[in-house]
């Protein structure tokens, strides 16, 4: 995965079952970000592996005033990143037992 | 340690807390 300057982890054990997890992000390096940037800690939430975009969820994070505009897409990359991440982990744990 | 919760209209809710001990040591 690219380095966002955007870190985002599991907030939780992945049970491997559940369709929402819970997530953590935070900002390695402001300087990536194209916006000003207010330091304001990690952000918890919770995302739908099977019926959510992590755009949307990057969007939301602007229009709740955590990043600028300008910088949704990499926040949005950087969630569709680690989504990637679990599911890939997931089928390989499915495929490891099958 | 202290956090504070932002709900989006949307009704997702965002719960900030201090970014983890451990990553920052890392940086």
């Amino acid at each position: 995965a690219e380095d966002t300057g955007v870190r985002v982890e599991l907030a939780e054990e992945d049970d491997g079952k559940k369709s929402s997890i819970a997530l953590k992000l935070w900002v390695e390096d402001p300087k990536k970000l194209k916006g000003k940037y207010k330091e304001s800690g990690a952000i918890e939430f919770t995302f739908d592996l099977e019926k959510e975009v992590p755009e949307v969820v990057a969007q939301e994070m602007v229009e709740s005033g955590f990043f600028h505009e300008s910088d949704a897409k990499t926040v949005g990359k950087s969630i569709r990143d680690r989504v990637a991440l679990i599911k890939w982990r997931r089928e390989r744990t499915v495929s490891a037992a099958a | 340690s202290p956090s504070a919760q932002v709900v989006h209209s949307a009704g997702r809710r965002f719960i900030v807390s201090p970014v983890p001990e451990a990553r920052l040591k890392e940086q």
